[in-house]
Order: structure tokens, then sequence, then C-alpha cells
């Protein structure tokens, strides 16, 4: 499983959270406008939190996040 | 199997119960409006609550929570 | 696979009944309105009962619980 | 695999009979009116019957219970 | 693989066949009109026989037993 | 896989043919009109002969036997 | 996988090919007008030839057999 | 997974070629007008040639061999 | 997998090529106008090349060869 | 899993980020104009990143990238 | 999963790329006009690169390489 991120503005962010008992940060990848990202389910992801004005494409239909 | 939730106001929350012969909380992550989190039924996490004026995307269709 | 349960009113409950021989409750979570459940079946979870007034969205589609 | 049974009266009740060999009631659960049951096949569960006015979702329909 | 049985009259019998190398009768399930039965096939049962009027939902369709 | 065999009269056989290097009948079901039969390709039973006037349901839709 | 067979004729024959280096005939199943056979590939059997005027069903949809 | 083939004339001819680091010729198959073969890939078998007028039908679609 | 290709003139070729660090030409096939070839990709075979006017059916839908 | 990109400019650039505990660039690939790439999720890669004005074809849809 | 190329022009090279910690260029394919490659991911190729004027067919649709 993989979802799909375009930043519709520069400094969206992309969390990953940890697998297991916890539940912390484990890596932050910022973006600027216009850049993709496509990035998977792991052993070490398993929850994932996107800020900014972004395109989010998933299994479920596309999601626009920012506070619009 | 992962849902997806887009807040569509300050202060959603996403509550994790365990999985496993006792139900309980074992991490509550909050949202501000326009942010979106992906996460994923897990070894430790087999039901999800959430709380708020949110957008929530599952493989049975979209539902919207909150009081109205 | 998951259901997904929205709390149309107050006080809405949801029961898991344990897998196994036995078929006896083992935890009940209570919604208020508006607030979303999503949850498994699960090594301890093979069947689940849902009171009060909620929509239930499940792979065979959209149930509306209450007593209306 | 599970099935989907909303209760359309009150009294309904769900049999679970047993797999094996054998083919006995191992446990009845009774429903009252806008009750929402959802149940999986098991180990100990090959065999289901429901009495009563109630309405069934199975992967092949919508199936009504009743006498009319 | 499960199938689904709505007895349309009183007397509707569904008879269970053993699996293996010899084919024998192994239980008989009587319903009453109204009455819904779903049953899979298991470790004991390969074929399934219907007497009565009855409705049998199949994968691959919907069949109506009974002598009309 | 299995296959759903409904008689449109009375005497309608179901014959079951060996799995293995062999071919051989090891089973005849007879069905009065108004029957319906429900079964699997097992262990036993790698091919399978109808006849007389019947409907037969298949994964590949459905067949109507009988010499007219 | 299996192949429904419909003898349109009296006299039609399913053959079953050897599986394996060789490939030799290793039954013949006579077919009267009307009749259905419905049959597996298996382990002894990976090639099948049908002579005579039948109605042929598999997944890549139906085949009339015959001279005409 | 099988393939379905028609013969459409007399002497449609079948080839199987041999699976591994050689490829040759293992067995051919001749099919007069109106036979129907219905073939597998195997252990033995990894390509297949087919020469004459045939109706050969394929998870891909339908293709008619011949030199027209 | 496998693919299809019918020869739409004399002399098309269908090259194997090697599984593995290496990649070179294991097999060449020669087809006439008219004749079919269904082929598997295999443990020996990981890419193949096809030159000459020639229809190719793949799971991405049809492409003709040839320098027209 | 893979994706398609086709580079729509000169100089776009796809980045694999490493699985596991880190996330680090293991690798950047540079296109011009016109080339594509066609790149899976590994055991060493579970994120990509994508610059440049690029068309990105994923199972969720197209994404064009790029900052108009 | 397999590819489809069709060189729209003499001189299309097909790259494959290494799997694994290191990335690098293992071997490349040239194809004249008309000529159509199938191939597949591997355990040696995990990414592809293709230039020049060509056709690729993938499970996400089509796409046109070349500068135009
Ligand atoms: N550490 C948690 C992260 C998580 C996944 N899904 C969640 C849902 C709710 C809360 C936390 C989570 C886990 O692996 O289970
Ligand atoms: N601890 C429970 C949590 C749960 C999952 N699905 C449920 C349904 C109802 C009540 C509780 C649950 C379990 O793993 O089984
Ligand atoms: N303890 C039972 C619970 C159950 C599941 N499906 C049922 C259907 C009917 C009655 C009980 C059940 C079991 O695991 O099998
Ligand atoms: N004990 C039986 C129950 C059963 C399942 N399917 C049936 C169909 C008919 C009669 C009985 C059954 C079994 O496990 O096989
Ligand atoms: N005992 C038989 C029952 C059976 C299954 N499918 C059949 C078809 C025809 C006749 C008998 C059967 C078996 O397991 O194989
Ligand atoms: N004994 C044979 C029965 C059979 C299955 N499919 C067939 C097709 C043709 C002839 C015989 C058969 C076998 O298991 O293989
Ligand atoms: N004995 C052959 C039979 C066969 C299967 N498919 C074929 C295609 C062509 C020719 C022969 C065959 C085998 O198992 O492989
Ligand atoms: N012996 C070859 C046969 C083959 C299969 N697919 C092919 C494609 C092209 C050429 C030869 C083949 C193999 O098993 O791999
Ligand atoms: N020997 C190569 C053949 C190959 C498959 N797919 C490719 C793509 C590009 C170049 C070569 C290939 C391998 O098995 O991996
Ligand atoms: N190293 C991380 C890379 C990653 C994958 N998906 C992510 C989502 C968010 C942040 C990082 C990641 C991992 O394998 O888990
Ligand atoms: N060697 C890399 C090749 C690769 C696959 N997908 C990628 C995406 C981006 C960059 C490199 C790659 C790997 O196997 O993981």
């Amino acid at each position: 499983e993989y979802l799909v991120v375009k930043a519709l503005e520069d400094g969206v962010t992309i969390i990953g959270l940890t697998r297991g008992k916890d539940t912390k940060f484990h890596h932050t990848e910022k973006l600027d406008r216009g850049e993709i990202m496509v990035f998977q389910f792991t052993e070490h992801t398993s929850a994932i939190k996107i800020r900014g004005h972004a395109e989010v494409l998933t299994k479920h239909g596309k999601v626009i996040g920012g506070r619009d």
C-alpha cells in the first residue's frame, strides 16, 4: 500500500509515526510546491500525518489538505 | 487496511484502542483543521475512535463526524 | 475486515462478543452523537452487537440502527 | 466472511450451529427491534439460523426474514 | 463459501451430505416459513440438498425450490 | 468451487466421477422436481455428470439439461 | 478451474489427456444429447479434447463444437 | 491458466514447446474441423504454437489463426 | 502471465531473453503468416523481443509490431 | 507495485529514500525531457520523491509535478 | 508484472537498473522502429529507463516517450 502527496504550496510536511506500542514521530519530510512524494506503510511506519496545502491520493479517493 | 481522516475543525482526536483481551486507549493524536492523518490497523490497534468534525474515508465509503 | 459506526444520538453502544466455544460480552464502547468508531473482527471478537440510533457501514452496504 | 442482521421486531433470534461431525445449537442471541448484529463464521460456527422479522445482509444480497 | 436459504413454506429441509469417499446424509435441518439459514461448505459437508419451497441465494444467482 | 442444480423434472441424476488415474462413477444422487442440490469439486470428485431436465448454475453461466 | 459441456447431439466425447512428459488419452466420456458434464483440470488431466456437436462454456466464453 | 482452440478446418495443429533451458517441440495434437481442445500451461509446457485456421480464446481476447 | 502473438506476415520472430544477471538471447521462434504463438514468462525467460509485422495481445492491450 | 514517471522537462529528478529506521536519500536518477522511468518499491526503497515538471502515473491516478 | 514497449523510431533504448543497495545500469537493449519488447521486473531489475520515441504500455495506462 502506498500514498501519493503533491505539495500545492511550499513547506508541506509529511510525518511518519512509529509502528508498535509507542506512537512517535520518526521522520519529517518537507516538500516544496509542485514536489511529489510517494510512500508506503512499512515495518517502521503505521501512521502518517500530512500538514499544509497538498493533494493526497489514496485508495479511498483524493483529499485536499490545508486550512481552507 | 488503512483509513484517511481530514480534520474539518481544530481539536479533532483519533484514538487507538488496544488489540487483545483488553480494550484500552493506547494513543490519542490531535489534528488541527486541514491536517490529514492516514493510519493502519496494526498489531497493537484493532479499533479506532474519532471525535470532532472530520471527514473519514474508509473502504465502505465516506462518513462525516461531528455533532451536526 | 472492519466496520464503521457513526453514532446518530448519544449513548450508542458497540458490544464485542467473544470468539470461541463461549459467547459472552467482553467489551462495551459508548459513543456520543457524531462520534465515529472503526473496528475489526479479531482473535478475541467474532460477533458485534450495536444498540441505539447509528449508521453502520459494512461490506454488504449501510444499515441504520435504532427503533424507528 | 461476516453477515449483518438488523432486527425489525423484538425477539429476533440468531442461532449458532456447531462446526464438525455434529450439528447442534451452541448459542442463541436475542435482538430487540432496531438492534444490529454483525457476526462471522468461525472455528465453532459453520451454520447460522435466524428467526423472526429481520433484515439479513449477505454477500449474495439482502433477505427479509419473518412469516409475511 | 456460504449459501443462504429462506423458507417460503413450513417444512423446508436442508440436508448436509458427507465429504469423502462415501456420500451419506449427516444432518437434516428443518425450517419453518420465514426462517433463514446461512451455512458453509465444511470439512464434513461437501454437498447439500434442499427440499421444499425456498429461496436459495448462491454466488451463481438465486434459485427458487419447490414443485411449481 | 461449487455448482447448483435444480431439477425441473423427477428423476434427474447427478453423478460424481472419481479424481485420479481412474475415472469411475462413485455416487449417484437422484433429485425430484423442484429439489435443489449444491455440490463442490472435492478430493474425491473431479468431474460430474448431470442427466435429465435440470437447471445448472455454474461460474460460466446457466445451462439447461435435457433432450429438448 | 472447471469447464462445462452440454451435448447437443448423441455421441459427444470428452477426452482427457495426461499431464506430464507424455501426452496420451487416459479417459473418454460419452454424452448423449442433453447431458451435461462439468470437469476440472487435475493432477492427471492437463488437456481435454471435445468431439461432436456440443456447447462448451469456459472462462474465455462459449464455443460451439461440431462440423457446421 | 488454460486456452481454448476450436478448429475451423481439418488439420489444425497444436504444438507444445518444452519449459526450461531448451525449447523443443514435445507434442503435436491434430484437430479436425469442429473439434475443440482446451489445454493448460504446465510443468512441461511453457509455450504453444497453433497452425491452421482456428479460433483461439485467451484471457487477452479471441484471435483467428490461418493465412487469410 | 502469458502473451499471444499472431504473425501477420512470414518471418516474424519471437526472441526469449535470459533471466538473471546476464541478458542474452536463448531462443528464437520463427512464425509464418497466420501462425499463433502463446508463451509465458518463465524461470529462464524474463524479457521477450518481437520482430516483424505481428499482432501482440498483452494484459495492457493490443500492440501491432512492424515498421509501418 | 511500480510507478511510471515521464519527464516533461530536462532535469527532472527521482529520489529513492531508504527503507528502515532511518530515512535518507540513497539514489537520485536524472531524467531529460521525454525520458520515461518505471520503478518499484523495493527492499531498499520505501519512499520516493519526484522534483520537476513530470507526469507521474500511480494506481491512484495521474499527477503532474512542477511549480505551475 | 511486465511492461510493453513498442519503438516508434530506430534507436530506442531500454535500460535495466540493478535491484539492491546500488543503482547501476546492468543492461541496455536497443530497439528499431516497429520492434516490440515485453519485460518483467525481476530479481536483478527493479527500475527501468526508456529513451527515445516509444509507446510504453503499463498497468497505469499508456505513455508516449520522446522529446515532442
Ligand atoms: N503505534 C501505533 C500507530 C497507529 C497505527 N494506527 C493507529 C490508529 C490510532 C492511533 C495510533 C495508531 C500502532 O502501530 O498501532
Ligand atoms: N480488544 C478488542 C478491540 C476490539 C476490536 N473490535 C471490537 C469490537 C467490539 C468491541 C471491541 C473490539 C479486540 O482486539 O478484539
Ligand atoms: N463464540 C462464537 C460467536 C459467534 C460468531 N458467529 C456467531 C453466530 C451465531 C452465534 C454465535 C456466533 C464463535 O466464535 O463462533
Ligand atoms: N456441523 C456441520 C454444520 C453444517 C455446515 N453446513 C451445513 C449444511 C447442511 C447441514 C449441516 C451443515 C458442519 O460443520 O459441516
Ligand atoms: N462425498 C462426496 C460428495 C460430493 C461432493 N460433490 C459431489 C458431486 C457429485 C456426487 C457426490 C459429490 C465428495 O466429497 O466428493
Ligand atoms: N479421473 C479424472 C477425471 C477427470 C477430470 N477432468 C477430466 C477431463 C476429461 C476426462 C476425465 C477427467 C481426473 O481426476 O483427472
Ligand atoms: N502432457 C502435456 C499435455 C499438454 C498440456 N498443455 C499442452 C499444450 C500443447 C501440447 C500438449 C499439452 C503437459 O502436461 O504439458
Ligand atoms: N523453454 C522456454 C520456452 C519459452 C517460454 N516463453 C518463451 C518466450 C520466448 C522464447 C521461448 C520461450 C522457457 O521455458 O522459458
Ligand atoms: N536478465 C534480465 C532481463 C530483463 C528483465 N527485465 C529487464 C528490463 C530491462 C533490461 C533487462 C531486463 C533480468 O532478468 O532482470
Ligand atoms: N524509512 C521509512 C521511510 C518511509 C516510508 N513511508 C514513510 C512515511 C512517512 C515518513 C517516512 C516514510 C520507512 O521505511 O518506514
Ligand atoms: N537499487 C534500487 C533501484 C530503485 C528501485 N526503485 C527506485 C526508486 C528510486 C530510486 C531508485 C530505485 C532498489 O532496488 O531499491
